[in-house]
């Protein structure tokens, strides 16, 4: 059990480490066991530091880093094991628009290395102009919804639909 | 084992069969705030066996029933299935027989819910152990729920943990 | 203490009611006071329907629809001893476009109201260009922050910028 | 009282002095992630007397005091200085002769705080009072952080209430 954390997290954080260094075009991220000798008990601490920037814990760094950060530790933990399905629901809010072509350079990073089928659940324009296909979701009759296929300008008019 | 196909009735909002192809590649999800966007992720989690109510924004697994609105009265039912293509034969060997898998979950008011794989009958067990065995399931890290990244950076360090448990 | 703590909740339970309408175009919320019959010690519960939609508490809303409410409520709370300066830090992330429009016609709305002042830290186009004027932070040295005043086409480029 | 300007000097990542106007209306305030906009937030809690270090995101209020970069080297003071406008004479008669009051707050690494209002010392009380008279402050609900609309949805019952206890 003990040995099989251990492993893990050195898989992990090596995925980690690279994962960080492609959405920051730079910089150095590494994970740290905290709080206890025994694995078992420890605490998961995240170093990181964007390019430029100084190492900081996960929690000084601005709201956009740690969304980014974070991705990086889930794709992480994903590709030690990917799973056949993988959906994200609006991961995309805090980042600009830069950080949002990053992320999506990344989506295309994982398609190649595995044969998982994504569902991005987003309300930003870049993100859905880099999407295979799109499904818009409305409420014609309030409280009731529907599933339609949609174009990119079909979705730009959902987005600000009521 | 290779994920299809959702179709949804009377899950949330979702009251009239609804039916989202699965497809490789990236799928974008979009739509007004409130239209039913983030009531997918949770269909896909809960025919996957999820059994807490609380992860599904609800006071009780009833609640994942379609309510009802102004216009139309509630239902007493809601049923998610999920089909899987098993054309590369990797599925568990009870079930790999089969081109393709259906897995079932169907509730009933105040009855509780009940689970089918291929027409038969099943426990949320066998369910939980099919997807697991296709390194998926309704705790996947994959599966990414709105929030669960804030939650992430703000969790204790003993919670963030956790997500290495997964990786083990 | 007790008294006052309930004719504020009345004056904020008033004012919420109001806020939520004119920001969901109809619908209905209410604030709640629970778990006990002290109000010192009591819980604060949001019930709240958006137009067409059954009363839920705000945990069984859309992440969106929670976002708003809970928009109404601090604007309610301000509305009731208005502070000379307003700042909010990403608050429309969550919101999708129509939704942004209606968070800006509530800011424009609360413009009239008081002499407040209001800094509005945001990554969405449609509220920098409701802004009566811009303020762009930049980092053209790494790790060093500077202010320049910014008109809205240039605005669009500092989005983009990494 | 209105606010009127905001200077930063060695707060975080502003280490060259910066003026931000404060003027009437809607500013909006835009850049990349990690720029520093956060940051122009916590400076003005921070002037008006914001005493816990962790809701500055620091993990001890030195962390304010820019640290340096791989080009400059860390500094040893912090100041930040808001402006009043007081021409219409609202402010507590101690200082409402004055038609501006500006407010400093200076530190120095391991050495504290040191607080200033129009020139003299004052103690962190004398500025929490000040602006708590004008309706403001650290903890004004009217200054949002970034992630605190999500904290306020998914805090329990009992903290949300606090929320109220602002208005009474
Ligand atoms: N049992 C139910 N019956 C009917 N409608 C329901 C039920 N449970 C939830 N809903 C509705 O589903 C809506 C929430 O949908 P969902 O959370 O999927 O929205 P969303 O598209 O993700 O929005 P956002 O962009 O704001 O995150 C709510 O408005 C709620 O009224
Ligand atoms: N003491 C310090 N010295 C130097 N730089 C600092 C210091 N404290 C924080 N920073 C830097 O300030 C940056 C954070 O800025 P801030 O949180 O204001 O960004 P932001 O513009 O709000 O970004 P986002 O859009 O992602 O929320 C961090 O990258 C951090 O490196
Ligand atoms: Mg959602
Ligand atoms: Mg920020």
């Amino acid at each position: 059990g003990r040995k099989r954390l251990l492993e893990a997290f050195d898989r992990v954080n090596e995925n980690f480490g690279e994962l960080f260094v492609k959405l920051f075009d730079g910089g150095r991220a590494r994970l740290e066991l905290i709080e206890s000798d025994d694995p078992l008990s420890a605490g998961l601490e995240i170093i990181a530091n964007p390019p430029g920037k100084r190492p900081t814990t996960l929690s000084l760094l601005s709201g956009g880093e740690q969304a980014l950060t974070a991705m990086a530790l889930i794709f992480a933990v994903f590709l030690t094991n990917p799973s056949p399905i993988c959906v994200l629901d609006e991961v995309d809010a805090p980042l600009d628009d830069h950080n949002v072509e990053r992320f999506c350079n990344m989506l295309d990073a994982m398609l190649e290395k595995s044969e998982t089928r994504f569902l991005i659940i987003t309300h930003h324009a870049l993100t859905m102009a880099r999407m295979n296909r799109l499904f818009g979701v409305t409420m014609m009759e309030r409280g009731v919804s529907q599933l339609v296929s949609v174009d990119l300008e079909t979705a730009e008019r959902l987005r600000e639909a009521s | 084992m290779k994920f299809a196909r959702l179709r949804l009735s009377g899950f949330k909002s979702f009251v009239e069969p609804t039916d989202l192809e699965i497809k490789p590649g990236l799928t974008g999800v979009v739509g007004p705030n409130g239209c039913g966007k983030s009531n997918l992720l949770e269909a896909l989690r809960w025919v996957m066996g999820e059994s807490s109510y609380k992860s599904m924004r609800a006071t009780g697994m009833d609640d994942v029933i379609f309510s009802g609105t102004k216009s139309r009265p509630s239902r007493n039912t809601a049923e998610v299935v999920v089909t899987m293509d098993n054309s590369d034969h990797s599925a568990p060997p009870m079930y790999n027989a089969e081109e393709t898998i259906e897995i079932s979950r169907r509730i009933e008011r105040e009855a509780g819910s009940a689970y089918r794989i291929n027409g038969k009958d099943a426990r949320a067990r066998d369910v939980q152990l099919l997807f697991a065995d296709a390194s998926t399931g309704a705790r996947s890290p994959a599966l990414v729920r709105q929030g669960q990244i804030s939650e992430l950076i703000s969790a204790k360090p003993q919670n963030r943990r956790k997500i290495l448990e997964e990786a083990a």
